[in-house]
């Protein structure tokens, strides 16, 4: 009975951390007491009715959390991993009851689905794809795009899969010849896909054909970007980008974010819009999530910060919680909560 | 920024560079 307890989501006092405009609402617990990697939240079909869950995960076990009343939350399902450790959850969007995940030490090795039994008693795995595997995402129209091999034999695939998760189609993109770093979807443009290299280009496929359209550089200020957002206006791509290697500058302080616009035609591009941090934080960009216009990002400092992408300043800062440095954050898909989380396994839901 | 800095715009960039790649 006691193990059950500690499934059971404690929440929090009502004198809890409030900086800025976050406030706690909701906190999950990891009994385990493994390292946790990652945090999402998606719909899954419990007793016929989709429910808002979240999804943990530790280095050995994922396991999905169903929301109880009053921002409590009940671990329903969990699947383990014996050998290699998870690196990180990846959703795949209009697929329900299915989430991936990327498996491996310090490179993805392995990707996974992890679903239930159709009566949903058990826990299953599927294995979709092993070998030396760069980048993941999950793209709209329940598609998953993943790039990997060996230098002289890269791939980059598309796998499709059928409404209930089943049974999945695989399709190739051309190739741009330089390890891939980071895929993004364009934004109301379903069959675009950008991708950013290890050689500062912005590389764009049409996902129908299969065509590699551009590559566009993007200059050499930044290394190892990472793209979060695209979005096409007027003739002109935008493209939100971070910056782990970014170095301060007594001027503008850190930019941990960047908004970039590219003319696809010319692949001319030029910086619209740095997002630091203010005066004071210091920091780089570790790791963050965009989501419509708002960017979170954990620094190297431990700590969240919140940049509004329209009014382009930084709008809240979420110190270390209990002495513990945030590890990763997400957007959830409902409202405006922030998913927090710290290297020990406990998840922290705050509503923005 | 300056639009001019970045050249021609076309807002069919995206079925324009489809039909100019390679297949």
């Amino acid at each position: 009975h006691s193990t059950e307890q500690t499934e059971i989501a404690d929440v929090p006092a009502c004198d809890s951390l409030n900086p800025g405009t976050l406030q706690l609402v909701s906190k999950l617990k990891n009994p385990s007491g493994s390292c946790s990697v990652d945090v999402s939240a998606m719909l899954w079909e419990i007793a016929g009715f989709k429910e808002q869950c979240i999804i943990t995960a530790c280095e050995y076990v994922v396991s999905l959390w169903k929301p109880l009343d009053t921002w409590q939350w009940e671990k329903i399902y969990s699947w383990h991993f014996a050998e290699v450790p998870v690196l990180q959850i990846v959703l795949v969007p209009d697929v329900c009851n299915l989430v991936c995940v990327a498996l491996g030490n310090l490179e993805i090795r392995e990707i996974r689905a992890l679903l239930c039994s159709p009566d949903g008693k058990s826990e299953k795995q599927v294995l979709l794809t092993s070998g030396n595997i760069k980048a993941v995402l999950g793209l709209t129209k329940r598609r998953l795009v993943s790039s990997g091999g060996t230098l002289c034999d890269q791939q980059v695939e598309i796998m499709t899969f059928a409404e209930d998760g089943g049974s999945k189609e695989k399709q190739f993109l051309m190739h741009p010849e330089e390890t891939i770093l980071t895929f993004a979807e364009v934004q109301g443009m379903q069959e675009a896909l950008l991708g950013t290299t290890i050689m500062n280009n912005i590389v764009i496929w049409n996902l129908k054909t299969g065509q590699l359209l551009k590559k566009m550089h993007i200059g050499d200020s930044y290394q190892a970007s990472v793209c979060h957002k695209a979005y096409s206006e007027m003739g002109l791509l935008f493209v939100v980008l971070s910056h782990p290697c970014a170095k301060g500058s007594k001027l503008l302080g850190s930019p941990v974010f960047q908004l970039i616009v590219i003319n696809p035609k010319t692949t001319l591009s030029v910086g619209v819009m740095l997002y630091c941090l203010p005066q004071g934080q210091a920091g780089r960009f570790l790791e963050g999530d965009v989501k419509d216009h708002f960017a979170a990002a954990v620094l190297t400092s431990g700590t969240i910060a919140i940049w509004d992408l329209l009014l382009g300043h930084c709008t809240a800062l979420l110190p270390p919680v209990s002495d513990q440095n945030w590890s990763f954050v997400k957007w959830s898909g409902v409202d405006s909560h922030l998913l927090a989380g710290q290297k020990d396994g406990n998840i922290f839901v705050y509503r923005y | 920024c300056n639009k001019a800095d970045l050249g021609p715009i076309s807002l069919n960039w995206f079925e324009e560079l489809s039909s100019e790649a390679p297949p």
